[in-house]
């Protein structure tokens, strides 16, 4: 299958005030996304829902794509690494 | 930080300043997002330190090598981030890895950053002999949240961290209830734009500074090339390397008895009267020689044995040293003297194995010895610690510059703040550690100066927002160094800092206590910037989480409340505007006075701000023309607001470009 690398998904200011609230939500997208609850618990990495909205998942290219054209995303990049200064 | 403090004026013997008034930081919590610490430090122990502050809302979380009994009043939190890391590293193997699947520090550098911003106390210590005195924090009672989202990895030797591990600390941090946040941490250049997603310090900082963090970050490494600084986004305090009034002179005596100060960490025995040597053909022979540091390797076996070798090299970064130095010892040679441009990035060679930096001039005077005797001979001895005049201040070669290069009318870097030659502590697993404490150097160690001063700031001024003490920083900063020398920006010749080495100057902690008038920014003037860059509605909109239109035309990004004035492209007269918020007295007056850059004109209405009890903020207009004929570099100049106490100065950067958008090599 196409590899997946781990992708943020950012989804800009929080929705909700309650950080459950706001992963619950992001697991949906990524079920949907998918296909299935056990897809998405095994492909995200992790759930931004303090701060502000979004998450980080391994997709494939055409996932990552796909989820980016979804009107309450406003990016979808894939991760890389900061050095230390 | 044995001398970091002195020299900036925040001695603890002055009762009466800025550590004294705010009890040292002690209500103020630093975010550090790094390598991760090493609990049991000196630097963190928690004596007198008080009660954990009540807004913390953070904790500390177990791993390997690491228990919740490792926090304490000091070290509040400590939690760490590696699922992004693996997600990217299916190969990593946690358990053969040297690093601690924990907030455990292996490699040291969040130890040495977070002691610089906060460390307590930790008195009589040097590194072999070398900087000694009372090791601390900028903010010694400050309380230290640890986000550890870089890993080691053994194959590489070096330190990753996953863009969206870091993500998760940042959005952590602002759980948790952190005041500053300080990142040592850099992506590489070409930047991305600021809310790309592809810098995830500026879109995560965007919605910490929302909530009232101030963020700091270092501002790269990769200078004194131009353009090279990191981290750029308006919202976030960049900070450049600067030196202190501290170096490390290590003598070294020629057989006609001349006498050369070098510089090292050099801390083993004196090497006494031993043959010298610079590998080159004196044609007599066919050989080949090579007097260049890479390239010591090349010469014949026999040609260093038991000598010290001479060598030039154009590179300034340290690996060319400690190559040069791994070439002689393992040819048989007693030590090596490296003539080079400054580096500023000093650590001492392995096995205290004798390497001394000194500059060309310096170089060529010893090859000239050496080739004007039959036998020449050196003598090294061991370095010393020389504090104060006559060393002066310079902008480190490596400490990136600007203009920034995503956005040139956004002057970056902010500040600068001594990064070079830092004692502070360490892990003892890092292969540099004495004792538990290292020497590095970086706009690293720069950063968490700036997140000490900052949170001795917020002590005093807990209601400003993150521009207020962005703009204190800017508009007190020294010009010069505290003793009113220029300072110096190294570069490919060292020549007077200007804004784009080192921002509004060095920071100047006594001063920024008491700005006057602030250029203060909120989320408004974010979007205002947001809209200039070109940001569609949409991801603005996102962003900031509420729906936002920018005004057509387009805000001009001139018009960015900064603590700046920054016209990268002046062909046309162009009119900006800025807005000043009294912190000072209710009843002042300021007068305004401009230092123009050369052939530029600047024209300020009205030349008197008039603040009282209902007049807290004012605008002014500044005019800005040309009368250059011919596309320049940028000259520099001061717009300044006066009053009896106060001198409110912003740096004013201004390129004439007659011919816009074209480039030329001529």
């Amino acid at each position: 299958s196409a590899e997946s690398k781990v992708h943020i998904v950012y989804l800009g200011e929080k929705q909700h005030d309650d950080p459950k609230h706001v992963t619950e939500s992001h697991h949906q997208m990524l079920s949907s996304l998918l296909g299935s609850e056990v897809e998405a618990d095994d492909s995200m990495v992790h759930s931004y829902r303090h701060g502000f909205s979004g998450f980080a998942a391994k997709l494939t290219e055409s996932q990552a794509k796909k989820i980016a054209d979804s009107p309450d995303v406003v990016h979808v990049i894939p991760d890389s690494f900061y050095k230390l200064a | 930080t044995t001398r970091t403090w002195d020299y900036l004026g925040l001695s603890v013997g002055n009762l009466k300043n800025l550590l004294n008034d705010t009890n040292m930081g002690d209500q103020v919590i630093i975010g550090f997002i790094d390598s991760g610490v090493w609990p049991e430090s000196e630097s963190f122990n928690d004596n007198g330190v008080g009660p954990v502050p009540s807004h913390w809302k953070g904790g500390c979380q177990s791993g390997e090598n690491f228990e919740l009994t490792n926090c304490n009043r000091k070290l509040i939190g400590a939690k760490y981030f590696i699922n992004g890391f693996l997600a990217e590293n299916e190969g990593f193997n946690s358990t053969g890895s040297r690093d601690y699947i924990s907030a455990r520090d292996f490699i040291g550098h969040g130890t040495h950053v977070a002691s610089i911003a906060g460390g307590s106390f930790v008195p009589n210590v040097s590194y072999k002999g070398l900087a000694g005195g009372n090791l601390r924090g900028g903010a010694p009672r400050a309380r230290i949240a640890i986000y550890k989202a870089c890993w080691y990895v053994d194959q590489l030797g070096t330190v990753a961290c996953s863009s969206s591990d870091i993500l998760k600390a940042m959005d952590e941090a602002m759980h948790d209830g952190v005041d500053v946040l300080s990142l040592s941490l850099g992506a590489q250049v070409p930047l991305y734009p600021e809310i790309d997603l592809r810098d995830r310090i500026a879109t995560g900082a965007f919605h910490a500074v929302a909530k009232g963090i101030i963020v700091v970050c270092a501002g790269g490494n990769s200078g004194p090339a131009a353009q090279t600084v990191l981290n750029t986004a308006p919202w976030v305090i960049t900070v450049a390397a600067t030196t202190l009034d501290r170096s490390f002179p290590t003598p070294i005596t020629l057989g006609n008895n001349n006498v050369i100060l070098g510089q090292a960490l050099y801390t083993g025995q004196e090497v006494g009267f031993t043959s010298l040597v610079y590998p080159e053909n004196s044609g007599h022979s066919n050989v080949t020689f090579s007097g260049v540091c890479e390239r010591l390797n090349l010469n014949p076996n026999g040609t260093m044995r038991g000598k010290v070798v001479l060598c030039f090299t154009t590179a300034t970064l340290f690996t060319a040293v400690s190559r040069a130095a791994s070439y002689v010892k393992s040819a048989g040679g007693v030590g090596v003297i490296i003539a080079r441009n400054p580096g500023y990035n000093l650590t001492p060679c392995r096995d205290d194995f004798p390497c001394v930096a000194i500059d060309y001039e310096l170089g060529t005077d010893i090859l000239l010895y050496i080739r004007s005797t039959g036998s020449p001979v050196v003598k090294i001895q061991p370095s010393r610690t020389m504090v104060g005049q006559p060393v002066g201040t310079k902008v480190a070669t490596f400490s990136s510059r600007g203009p920034n290069s995503i956005s040139p009318a956004i002057l970056k870097p902010d500040i600068g703040a001594p990064g070079v030659s830092i004692l502070a502590a360490t892990s003892p697993d890092s292969n540099s550690s004495a004792g538990g404490f290292d020497i590095l150097a970086g706009t690293s160690m720069a950063a968490p100066v700036i997140s000490g001063v900052v949170a001795l700031l917020k002590t005093m001024h807990p209601d400003w927002s993150p521009a207020a003490f962005r703009s204190a920083i800017v508009t007190t900063a020294w010009r010069t160094d505290p003793f009113g020398e220029q300072i110096f920006a190294e570069g490919s010749s060292r020549k007077v800092a200007d804004p784009f080495d080192y921002g509004g100057g060095l920071v100047n902690p006594e001063k920024a206590a008491d700005p006057g008038l602030i250029y203060d920014m909120g989320p408004k003037d974010y979007i205002i910037y947001l809209c200039s860059a070109g940001y569609n509605d949409s991801s603005i909109s996102q962003l900031v989480g509420q729906v936002t239109v920018c005004s057509n035309p387009k805000p001009s990004v001139l018009d960015v409340n900064l603590p700046s004035l920054t016209i990268p492209n002046l062909k046309e007269e162009v009119n900006l505007t800025r807005t000043v918020t009294n912190v000072g007295p209710v009843n002042s007056v300021y007068k305004v006075v401009v230092e123009p850059p050369l052939g530029v004109q600047v024209v300020v209405t009205p030349k008197k701000l008039v603040f009282n009890s209902k007049t807290k903020s004012l605008s002014f207009m500044v005019r800005v023309s040309t009368i250059h004929k011919i596309n320049t570099g940028f000259y520099f100049g001061s717009l300044i607001w006066r009053d009896s106490v106060h001198n409110v100065t912003i740096p004013v950067s201004v390129r004439t470009q007659i011919l816009q958008n074209y480039y030329d090599e001529n």
